[in-house]
């Protein structure tokens, strides 16, 4: 069992570097097998992340901004979807925090996966609507209870 | 395998049954705040199985069932099916279309269903188990914890690779 | 000093209220005061918060979505605020969760209230950022240093 | 009283000296994900005298300098000053501008100076007090924290209440 999970360790740490640099456009990020503190023999080694933006010299994870926090998860979890496809994900406005240009390249590379993997991604952002293959609007009736409608991109209000 | 359809009724907000086609690919949801659009990533965790109240933002059982509002009586039943598309086999079941649903009344209790046949909790877990869907924990980012994976400590994130040997 | 407090208390709540029902457009919203669970004689009350949206049956705060939580903490804000008005407010990305609707309550009411406080707000949403009476824009260089440039609205490339 | 201008240099990704000046109302500071939005919030909270390193991202001392990049050297100095402009004479200070600086070394010594007079941390922390300048903890949201009140204890909301009174 140790050595499935090794070999699968490395593969999605060769992912997780090969996402985020494709979503900075550089630098580096890796995950470390680190000896977990407590004393217990058979207690097995935990796993520790390292980001570092292009040209930056810091790489621990509390120096990135809100931004760069988002798009470090989920270079990971596209790692991990890499190497063992989910066949359902569901995502909640993990685009929040993203400027346009984060926008683009999280849905690009998101748009890849989808061959194995199906998303349900909740958003405001308009870049991610239009990407999508088929868009639910949910809307609350005055009844306080929800409604939803299927929509075509060109009924929803131009959002913010 | 995919996830055909969703149908909530009495879950949450979803006072009205309403109903979710999906294909493969990427399906948004939107809408204004306080809509309705999280309650969907609820129900979906929820009729997979999920046991941590926490998860789906509730903290009880009842929680999770319509509670009424001005114009509406409360409710006395949740109920959520999913239907998956099993004509690839993935899931080891003999049917080529799986339908879970997940009910809960106000008096606590939960009964689950596989096609329509009254199961056991445990029943639904090992199905879900075996054909790895929704056991992965990476499947799911919740609103505003998509750095979650950051903050978490060593030991937990080994699970996450576990999870995908 | 409690007579002051109390005095405080029930402004801030009436403004409380007028600002949740403002944004909601309905519902209410009130602070309560609450022993503490502590033995002790001297230990003072809490506050808890109460904040129904209209039409709805439940109050507490676990049910609210992301984007009502985050009209209910401004509503907060701006009681506070206009109770006793901080010379210099700072917000940053206060305006992540909401929906189109809600920026422009939230950015219609601020500015009302830099009458008597002046804000420093971080945002990624234009109709906030079209709202300002200046705006800054800082852009990393590609040696890794912050520069700051004063902006025009027209030179903003089209936000998400 | 108002923030006329903010002077950064050498603090976290400002290795330049720059300058914001501000006017009443709203200013608005845009730009893309990691260029420095939040840092200048920090360096605000920062110059106002905050001790808590965890509310400016920071764990020690050294984290607000400048640690250097591919293609600049690291910085021995943070500095930040705040310019106020004291004409209606709110602060209780004989000047019609008040800039108050704060200074770091990698040695982990901290230096504040007000108009450029070398003074003690209680002393800026006295005048901002009693000027009511920053003290109010409701005056900083930080980023993803907004909805933070609501997760507040009862005992910690109710100073929010005494800060207004
Ligand atoms: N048991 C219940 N009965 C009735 N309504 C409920 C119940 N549980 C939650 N709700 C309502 O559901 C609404 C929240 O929905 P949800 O969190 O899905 O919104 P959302 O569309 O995700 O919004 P946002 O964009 O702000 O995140 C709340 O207004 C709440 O009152
Ligand atoms: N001491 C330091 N020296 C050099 N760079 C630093 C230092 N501290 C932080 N940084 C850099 O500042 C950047 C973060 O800036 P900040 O958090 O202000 O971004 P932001 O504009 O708020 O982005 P977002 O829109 O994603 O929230 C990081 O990329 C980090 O490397
Ligand atoms: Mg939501
Ligand atoms: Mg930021």
């Amino acid at each position: 069992i140790r050595t499935k999970f090794v070999e699968t360790f490395h593969v999605v740490n060769e992912r997780f570097g090969e996402y985020f640099t494709r979503f900075f456009g550089g630098g580096q990020a890796e995950l470390r097998l680190v000896e977990s503190d407590a004393d217990d023999e058979d207690s097995e080694a935990g796993v520790d992340i390292f980001a570092q933006p292009p040209g930056k010299r810091i790489s621990n994870l509390t120096v990135l901004s809100g931004g760069e926090r988002s798009m470090t998860s989920v270079a990971l979890l596209f790692a991990l979807l890499s190497v063992n496809p989910a066949p359902v994900v569901v995502l909640d406005e993990v685009d929040a925090a993203l400027d346009e240009a984060n926008v683009t390249r999280f849905v690009g590379t998101l748009l890849e996966l989808r061959e194995r993997t199906q998303f349900v991604v909740i958003s405001h952002n308009r870049r991610t609507i239009e990407a999508a293959d088929a868009i639910y609007g949910v809307s609350m009736g005055d009844d306080s209870a929800s409604r939803v409608l299927s929509l075509k991109l060109a009924d929803l209000p131009r959002t913010a | 395998m995919y996830l055909r359809r969703l149908e909530v009724h009495g879950f949450k907000a979803f006072a009205d049954r309403q109903r979710f086609e999906f294909g493969p690919g990427m399906t948004v949801i939107a809408g204004p705040n306080g809509s309705g659009k999280s309650n969907v990533a609820d129900a979906l965790r929820w009729a997979l199985g999920e046991q941590s109240a926490k998860q789906i933002r509730a903290r009880k059982t009842e929680d999770v069932i319509f509670s009424g509002s001005d114009k509406r009586r409360q409710m006395g039943l949740a109920e959520v099916t999913l239907y998956l598309d099993n004509s690839d086999g993935w899931m080891p079941i003999d049917f080529a279309e799986v339908a879970v649903t997940r009910r809960a009344h106000r008096s606590g209790e939960n009964e689950y269903l596989i096609n329509n046949q009254h199961v056991r909790l445990s029943d639904v877990l090992d199905l879900f188990r075996r054909a790895q869907v929704g056991q992965n924990s990476y499947a799911h980012m919740s609103q505003g914890l998509v750095d979650e994976v950051l903050a978490l400590r060593p030991q937990d994130r080994r699970e996450l690779i576990e999870e995908a040997a």
